[in-house]
C-alpha cells in the first residue's frame, strides 16, 4: 500500500 | 546521503544565487519570470511546513531555510526594488497560474499517501515543482532572446532535476525497500520540461553563440 517515506529529499 | 542527491542540491542552489546574483549586478529582471518565482515560494512554502515539526539533519534544515529565504527575496527585488521592479517585463509575463495551482491541487486531493492537511500540501507541492517552470518557458518564448544568465539559470534547473533522476535510480538499487511512485512520476515530468529547452541551449553552446529561440 501507499506509505508516507521519511521525507528527507528537499 | 549520496553524490547524485548531493550535486543536484549544490546545481539547484547555484541556480538560485545566479539569479539572484544576475538580478543584484545587472539591477534587471528582464526575462525572469515573477509567475514562477511565486510558484516556487508557494512550492516551498507548503513542501516545507515540516520544519516545525520534523528534523531530518541540519543540511536538510539548513537549505530549507535557504530556498524559502531566497525565493522571497527574488519576489521582493521584483515587486519592491524601485530599480529592479521597472525592468520586469509585467505585459508578457501573463501565464494564468491558477491554471496550473487548481488542477495540481485537485490532484493532490485524489492521489496521495495520507489524506491529512500537511501530507496534501507536501503532495500538492510536488505536482507544482513539476510545472511551475512553464510560466518561465513561455516568458522566453515570448522574449525570443535569452540573455545568459536566464538561460544558465534555466539550465541549472534542469540539471538539478536531472540530477534527483539519477539519485533515484541509485536509491531504488541501494536502499531496501526505498520507492516514492509520486516524486518519481512527477520528477520525471518535471525533468521533461526542460528537454525542448535543453535542446536549444546546447545548440547555441555547441555553435557559441547566443541563446535564441524558434519563434
Amino acid at each position: 500500500g501507499a506509505q508516507p517515506c521519511e521525507k528527507d529529499e528537499l | 546521503m549520496n553524490i547524485f542527491r548531493l550535486a543536484g542540491d549544490m546545481t539547484h542552489l547555484l541556480s538560485i544565487i545566479v539569479l539572484l546574483l544576475k538580478i543584484q549586478a545587472t539591477k534587471s529582471c528582464a526575462g525572469v519570470s515573477l509567475k514562477t518565482q511565486e510558484l516556487y515560494a508557494v512550492v516551498f512554502v507548503t513542501r516545507y511546513l515540516d520544519l516545525f515539526y520534523s528534523f531530518i539533519s541540519l543540511y536538510n534544515t539548513v537549505m530549507k531555510i535557504i530556498f524559502l529565504l531566497t525565493a522571497f527575496t527574488i519576489i521582493w527585488y521584483m515587486r519592491k526594488h524601485k530599480v529592479v521592479c521597472q525592468t520586469y517585463d509585467k505585459e508578457q509575463d501573463t501565464f494564468r497560474v491558477l491554471f496550473l495551482i487548481v488542477p495540481c491541487f485537485v490532484l493532490a486531493l485524489l492521489v496521495n499517501h495520507e489524506m491529512s492537511v500537511t501530507e496534501v500540501l507536501w503532495t500538492f507541492s510536488i505536482y507544482l515543482e513539476a510545472v511551475a517552470i512553464l510560466p518561465q518557458l513561455v516568458l522566453l518564448q515570448r522574449t525570443k532572446n535569452v540573455d545568459n544568465l536566464t538561460g544558465n539559470y534555466i539550465f541549472m534547473l534542469g540539471s538539478y532535476r536531472a540530477l534527483y533522476l539519477v539519485n533515484w535510480v541509485y536509491r531504488y538499487f541501494t536502499e531496501l525497500g526505498y520507492r516514492q511512485w509520486i516524486v518519481w512520476v512527477s520528477g520525471t515530468v518535471q525533468t521533461c520540461v526542460y528537454l525542448d529547452f535543453f535542446y536549444y541551449y546546447v545548440q547555441a553552446w555547441r555553435n557559441n553563440e547566443r541563446m535564441k529561440l524558434p519563434g
